[in-house]
């Protein structure tokens, strides 16, 4: 039965895309079948895939603002057993539009019913924003997958997305919980990395996972060709980290 | 007469921030008088400056929210002659109360007008996004900064920008002009950074300024000081290339 995980952080450029398309990518080569939601609207996740947005029929905006059927707005991806619902240029307008629709923060929850079945694993790519599309995907979600870079400004944001969870939970969404925080960006020639790895581990009251994502340039190139990771260097640094990541989580799900 | 210039770009994580507050610093080291304003709920741009969120008596969110006049907002920061309105955690829920609230897109514009005058420039530091604080700060503001790393999906949402600042200029402040883009986060050592400079410079359209931000961990650290990079590592490179991006914004002025 299908396990939603929203990737979410407000904090700009933690890694929040490029998390959700290789952990796809490798639960998905594991043999999990996996469907991925692009809710940014700046569609990374849909381009880092190789969608041609030009050629999309219909996107999460059509799914949340229109009704349109979840299935119809489905499309492979170059990934075997990796689905994708791609965002395009409409969804920056859709925060705006369910400011008054019925049932606003459950519009995703409710799109996502007839197709949780078919996959092991939804993955929600959120914005850096705590706006409707982020509480969307909370509202839809079983758990919080928190992607934290190892960098002094990250920190901040971290009380401020708890304290937006537990809004969820207790108005929203009871069942939410925090599946993980996995520190990315990691870069191991600086104090700076390490102190806030020891810092999140310490302080933050929650499962921090072992996998621990390096700073590597394979993992910024890889979107530029339409592809993940695993397809564009499996044998890279951050290809092992996502790997092992995966790992933890189906190993997590007692899988 | 103060020019206000908006520190812009809803792609998260493109050193937004980092940028609004070195070149404030550099800025104000030349002489110039700097009012930073923080519109970030995150409010990077005011810890980076050492400000202590729990003792501020008045912040951003009042100033737009309940019409408190700006003066009573200013702090003064570690830099002489860098003033900042800091943002604290109730910014968080600005955006969905001014939706209903009278000339909501032109509540910082209008909070600006006195002290315009009293400040060379003054910068802000938008959040990543395209919501009604940057929709704010766009009005309000007489040309954009936009900064860029030198990264793949760094160029996908720059055409939504480009889009978002038209629709701006038509509808809410005329005089809109784009005061250029700046490169972030350049690494030498990758061929990534080198095509993104090149595209960037060949087919925005728009000026790119010819200081590039090198990735320096100097810059990162500095925050966690609050602190920046002048007052951290004067002779860094980071330091070094958000110096001469003032010289060129004083020089593009005719200073
Ligand atoms: N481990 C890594 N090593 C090197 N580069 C990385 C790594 N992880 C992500 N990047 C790059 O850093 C940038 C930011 O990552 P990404 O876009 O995935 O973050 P995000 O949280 O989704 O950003 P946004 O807040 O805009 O949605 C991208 O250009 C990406 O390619
Ligand atoms: N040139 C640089 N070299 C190294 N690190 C940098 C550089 N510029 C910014 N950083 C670091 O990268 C991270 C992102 O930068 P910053 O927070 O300024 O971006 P932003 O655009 O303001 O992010 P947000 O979208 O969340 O507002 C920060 O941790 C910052 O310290
Ligand atoms: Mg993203
Ligand atoms: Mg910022």
């Amino acid at each position: 039965m299908g396990r939603v995980i929203a990737v979410a952080n407000q904090k700009g450029g933690t890694a929040k895309t490029t998390t959700a398309v290789n952990l796809g990518a490798y639960l998905a080569m594991a043999g999990r079948r996996i469907l991925l939601l692009d809710m940014d609207p700046q569609g990374n996740a849909s381009s880092g895939l190789g969608i041609d947005k030009r050629a999309v029929e219909s996107c999460i905006y059509d799914v949340l603002i229109d009704e349109v059927e979840i299935e119809k707005a489905i499309t492979n991806t170059k990934v075997q057993g990796l689905d994708i619902v791609p965002a395009t240029l409409n969804l920056a307008g859709a925060e705006v539009e369910m400011v008054n629709l019925m049932s606003r923060e459950h519009r995703l929850r409710r799109a996502l019913e007839p197709v949780k079945v078919i996959y092991d694993y939804c993955l929600v790519d959120c914005p850096p924003s705590l706006g409707l599309l982020t509480v969307n995907a909370l509202a839809a979600a079983d758990s919080v997958l928190v992607p934290i870079q190892c960098e002094y400004y990250a920190l901040e944001g971290l009380g401020q997305l708890m304290r937006t969870i537990e809004l969820v939970k207790r108005h929203l969404n009871a069942e939410l919980e925090i599946e993980g925080l996995v520190m990315t960006m990691f870069d191991a020639r600086t104090n700076l990395s390490q102190q806030v790895v020891q810092d999140v581990r310490r302080n933050s009251g929650q499962h921090v996972f072992e996998a621990v994502i390096p700073r590597n340039v394979r993992l910024s190139e890889a979107p530029s060709y339409g592809v993940p990771i695993s397809m564009y260097d499996d044998r890279s640094k951050g290809a092992e980290a996502y790997r092992s990541l995966a790992d933890e989580i189906m190993h997590k799900e007692g899988a």
